[in-house]
C-alpha cells in the first residue's frame, strides 16, 4: 500500500 | 515579555516526550490565549497540533505574540535537569534570541536556570478543515498503546475498522496475521476504562504502524485517547493535556497502489 502525504489533505495557509 | 509557569515540570516533560519522536524542531507560537504548536514530521505523513491554554498555567503573561523556534532534543536535555515536582517557568524577552527555563524545588532551596538558543524556523502552517467524522472512538490510552505495539510485530500497517458493534484492529505480514476486537463497554462506572463509539457510518482505513506507535508516546498524559475517522481523510488521534489543552496527531491513510 502507498502512503499519502498529509499535505494533500490540508491547505497551506 | 513572555512568562509561563507550571507548578510541576512533569507535565511539560510528558508533552515533550509526546512530540520529540516525530519532530526535530518546532515553533511554539505564544499569544495571550496560550501556546500553540503545529508541525509536520520530516516525511510529511503526519501533523502534530498542540494547544496549551493560558488559563491552564499557574502564571501566564504574554505582552506580544512571539514565535519561539526550539530544537526538541535540546529542550529534552534541559527538562532532564528538572525534578518532576519542580516548578518550571519559561521566560523570554520580546525579540529575544534565547529562552530561559527556570526550575524551582518545592522547598525553594534550589533554583536553577537554563538558557537555550532559539532558532529561526521556516515552518509552513496548514489549515485544518472541520470534519464531521463518521466514527469517533474513545478508549483507554494504555489499551490503544498496547494494541499498536502488539500489532507492529506483524506488519508495517494497521487496519482500523469501526462498526457500531466495536473496533477491529488488524495487521498481517510474513509471520502471520493478528486481529484485536474491542467492544463498546456497557459499564459506565469507570469512565477511564470505558470504550465508547459514536458512529454515523462504518469506516475501515489502513495506517502506518510506525506513526501510530509514535503517537502513543502521549499515553502518560491522559487515561483516554480519542480516534476520529472518516473515509479518505486523515485519522485524528487526540490526547487531553490535563487542565491545559490537548495534543492532536493527524495521520494520512494508506491507499491501495
Amino acid at each position: 500500500m502507498a502512503q499519502r502525504s498529509i499535505t494533500s489533505f490540508f491547505i497551506r495557509v | 515579555m513572555f512568562e509561563a509557569r507550571l507548578d510541576s515540570s512533569v507535565t511539560l516533560k510528558k508533552v515533550l516526550e509526546a512530540i520529540k519522536d516525530l519532530l526535530n524542531d518546532a515553533s511554539f507560537d505564544c499569544s495571550d490565549t496560550g501556546i500553540q504548536l503545529q508541525a509536520m514530521d520530516n516525511s510529511h505523513v503526519s501533523l502534530v497540533s498542540l494547544t496549551l491554554k493560558s488559563d491552564g498555567f499557574d502564571k501566564y503573561r504574554c505582552d506580544r505574540n512571539i514565535t519561539m523556534g526550539m530544537n526538541l532534543a535540546s529542550m529534552v536535555k534541559i527538562l532532564k535537569c528538572a525534578n518532576n515536582d519542580d516548578t518550571v517557568t519559561i521566560k523570554a524577552q520580546d525579540d529575544a534570541d534565547t529562552v530561559t527555563f527556570m526550575f524551582e524545588s518545592k522547598k525553594q532551596d534550589k533554583i536553577s536556570d537554563y538558557a537555550m538558543k532559539l532558532m529561526n524556523l521556516d515552518q509552513e502552517h496548514l489549515g485544518i478543515p472541520d470534519t464531521d467524522f463518521s466514527c469517533v472512538i474513545r478508549m483507554p490510552s494504555i489499551e490503544f498503546a498496547r494494541i499498536c505495539r502488539d500489532l507492529a510485530q506483524f506488519g508495517e500497517s494497521i487496519g482500523i475498522a469501526c462498526t457500531k458493534e466495536g473496533v477491529k484492529f488488524s495487521a498481517s505480514g510474513d509471520i502471520g496475521s493478528a486481529n484485536v476486537k474491542i467492544a463498546q463497554t456497557s459499564n459506565f462506572e469507570k469512565e477511564e476504562e470505558s470504550v465508547t463509539i459514536e458512529m454515523q457510518e462504518p469506516v475501515a482505513l489502513t495506517f502506518a504502524c510506525q506513526y501510530l506507535n509514535s503517537f502513543t508516546k502521549a499515553t502518560p498524559l491522559s487515561p483516554q485517547v480519542q480516534l476520529s475517522m472518516s473515509d479518505n481523510v486523515p485519522l485524528v488521534v487526540e490526547y487531553t493535556v490535563p487542565e491545559l489543552g490537548h495534543i492532536r496527531y493527524y495521520l494520512a491513510p494508506k491507499i491501495e497502489e
